[in-house]
């Protein structure tokens, strides 16, 4: 039975694209304990109408054909939108800009929420993971997403504007448990970009640990150029640069993210 | 006549809010040319439910009483919300969380996207410019930013997924001034976080300029710690530390919007 993780965050670029790619890549690649073999079979499934996490694994705008949207509000299944990538085990359910509609077109349908997770049912079985890609908002996307999910990632920056934005992100996590999904939790907050030099990394990260206590991945995300560059290559870090330490980290968090799970 | 002047761009974490709340601040401090005298009259709306402007300028979640929510959706006047800040000439128009709800609220509504434009009428003559920090997306809240302002100023990092979100924002305000605002004009991209060491600054900022020509501000702005620890004082750079590169580098930028506005 594949787990579901939304990687979500309101705040705007906090590295939610790049950890959902680079997680899913590295859950793909990585085969865990000895006695699971190579590999895992993964979907990054992209829900932000930026289409940045289908870009982010090869197919941008132009390469895409049947979208999440088509699937979410047209007449295809959901299975029929999935397409492999250049990471063996990596698929991806991607988006474009249609989706952008999306958010008009869902308000007036009963149980807009649950939409996803309806979708996602049927092919839920065929994958170890399934990864999605939030945009930058608390909208009727991210709620569909926070819906279907067995756990939240929260990505979020050392910076006051990104510590300002999580109590509101984890009251509408609290609230979606509560009404929608009864099996979501908080798998973890994890710190992007990360810069252990400056006074506001310290400050912000001992006020997130005070409050959020264990969910709080001990993995840090360093800022490492080769994340920001993979991207224009169409290509996860684990393809781009697989030595780079931004690379490395994200394999270090997929390793803590099956320990975690593995725990729950 | 003020001008109005929207910051916007649907990528997130790109630095609009400090963008909006730093350029509004150095137009107020700053006297332009001799015959003006000492500073100006500034306000800044925020038109994110992040409610991250407001915080900037000292008005966090609990200090707020009216907020632009109350304006748009409720039947207080605009002028009502409207609250003096540290610097002198700069007042704002504080958001809250309230605002999430005015994207469902305002969609049944007839001419939903003028709603601001509305408002904003019978105040503009009070002031010599407002500027308008729109959320990181292309929804109603950021059409009705588009609908009311003169200019558009385009924060953006030098950085893959940036350039991506481009040509999405440059179609949106096509739109906006064919159908709804036909004096909409885009001032300018404003280069963020700028780092002149890696490779991939020169890329973007190449292909940005190739395609957007003149329409790039010539002044950049570097990254800059200070202006990430400046919000967490209530504070604009300009009061935090005035003599900080980010500052400084904003500064500048208010001279160049002054400049560019007074050959329109
Ligand atoms: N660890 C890192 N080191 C360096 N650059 C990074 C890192 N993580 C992300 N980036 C870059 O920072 C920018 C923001 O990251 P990203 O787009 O993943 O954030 P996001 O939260 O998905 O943004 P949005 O809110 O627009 O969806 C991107 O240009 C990305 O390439
Ligand atoms: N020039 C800079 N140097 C250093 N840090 C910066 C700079 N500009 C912005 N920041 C920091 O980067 C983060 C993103 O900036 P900001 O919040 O202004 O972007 P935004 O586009 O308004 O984000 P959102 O899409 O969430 O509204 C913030 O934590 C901010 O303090
Ligand atoms: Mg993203
Ligand atoms: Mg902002």
């Amino acid at each position: 039975m594949g787990r579901i993780i939304a990687v979500a965050n309101q705040k705007g670029g906090v590295g939610k694209t790049t950890t959902a790619v680079n997680l899913a890549a590295s859950l793909a690649a990585g085969g865990g304990s000895a006695g699971e073999g190579g590999g895992r079979r993964v979907l990054l499934v992209d829900f932000d109408p930026q289409g940045n996490a289908s870009s982010g694994v090869g197919y941008s705008r132009g390469k895409v054909e049947l979208s999440v949207y088509d699937a979410l509000l047209g007449d295809v299944a959901f299975a029929d939108v999935i397409r492999p990538t250049e990471v063996r085990g990596l698929f991806v359910a991607p988006a474009t800009a249609d989706l952008y509609a999306a958010e008009l077109e869902l308000i007036a349908e009963a149980e807009r929420e649950g939409r996803l997770a309806r979708l996602l049912a049927p092919i839920v079985d065929r994958f170890d993971y399934i990864v999605i890609d939030c945009p930058p908002s608390l909208g009727i996307l991210t709620l569909n997403a926070l819906t279907a999910a067995d756990g939240v990632v929260v990505p979020m920056l050392c910076e006051y504007y990104s510590l300002e934005g999580l109590a509101a992100l984890v009251d509408t996590i609290e609230r979606v448990r509560r009404v929608l999904n009864p099996r979501l939790a908080i798998d973890g907050v994890l710190f992007c970009m990360y810069d252990p030099r400056t006074n506001l990394t310290h400050q912000v990260t001992e006020e997130v640990r005070a409050h959020l206590g264990a969910r709080v991945f001990e993995t840090v995300i360093p800022r490492n150029v080769r994340l920001a560059e993979a991207p224009s290559h169409g290509k996860p870090a684990l393809l781009y640069d697989a030595s780079s330490r931004g690379s490395m980290s994200y394999v270090q968090f997929a390793d803590e993210v099956v320990r975690r799970g593995a725990g729950a």
